[in-house]
């Protein structure tokens, strides 16, 4: 474990917890991409399972437990609780133009065939992709709420100090793991024009909000 | 790269 790897495990942790309050406190869920919540619960489903087999640490156990439990809640809050606030209409982005294309590739492309290691290159691939119904989202209704800003914010923040995070294992551990470093670096690199107007806009306390 | 204890990062 390494700083890098540690602070980005809190942004990631912050940025589910702050979008769990922002549902649960304000009892809405509007501007938020329900397809991209249920594609990082099955991003954590399907790299979790281990948790039965393989014990690495407390922490690392606890961190999925709670990952997974978020993630679960947060779907349940969008598509039960409060699913009279949910923007159908603006969350169209077609999920299985992601799913499909990141299935195939997983079972091409991986370190070992096996049906637990598939698995996780699936959740690998699946998570760089899992945020575009959300950006997609907020380019067609043209705005975010600041909250949902932070949210991605953080999201975004976690993958990119993975990436300090395998720069450092590598010169330090000699551990490297091409797969998930490439996914990585996609998944940032689809945050860039994001972090661009969070920068410029919501950091100077202006609203999100694209050119419609 | 992969170890037979599966991947150690969340």
């Amino acid at each position: 474990m390494n700083i890098f790897r540690l602070t980005g495990d809190l942004s990631h942790l912050a940025a589910i917890i702050i979008l769990l309050l922002k549902i649960w406190k304000t009892r809405s869920c509007a501007g938020i991409s329900g397809k991209s919540q249920i594609l990082f619960a099955i991003v954590f489903t399907t790299r979790y399972l281990d948790l039965l087999s393989s014990f690495i640490s407390l922490y690392n156990t606890s961190m999925k437990v709670i990952y997974i439990g978020c993630a679960y809640a947060t779907v349940y809050l969008i598509y039960m609780k409060f699913r009279a606030t949910y923007d159908g209409n603006h969350d169209s982005f077609r999920v299985e133009f992601l799913v499909v294309p990141v299935g195939g590739l997983a079972v091409l492309i991986n370190h070992d065939f096996s049906f637990l290691e598939i698995l996780w290159t699936f959740s690998i691939y699946l998570e760089s992709v899992a945020i575009l119904p959300q950006l997609f989202m907020i380019s067609k209704t043209g705005e975010a709420e600041t909250i949902t800003t932070h949210y991605l914010f953080c999201l975004g923040l976690y993958r990119a100090l993975y990436i300090v995070n395998w720069i450092w294992r590598y010169y330090f551990e000699a551990f490297f793991d091409l797969i998930a470093i490439v996914a990585g670096v996609v998944q940032t690199i689809l945050y860039c024009d994001f972090f661009y107007l969070y920068v410029t806009k919501v950091l100077k306390g202006k609203k999100l909000s694209l050119p419609a | 790269e992969y170890n037979i204890f599966g991947h150690d990062e969340l």
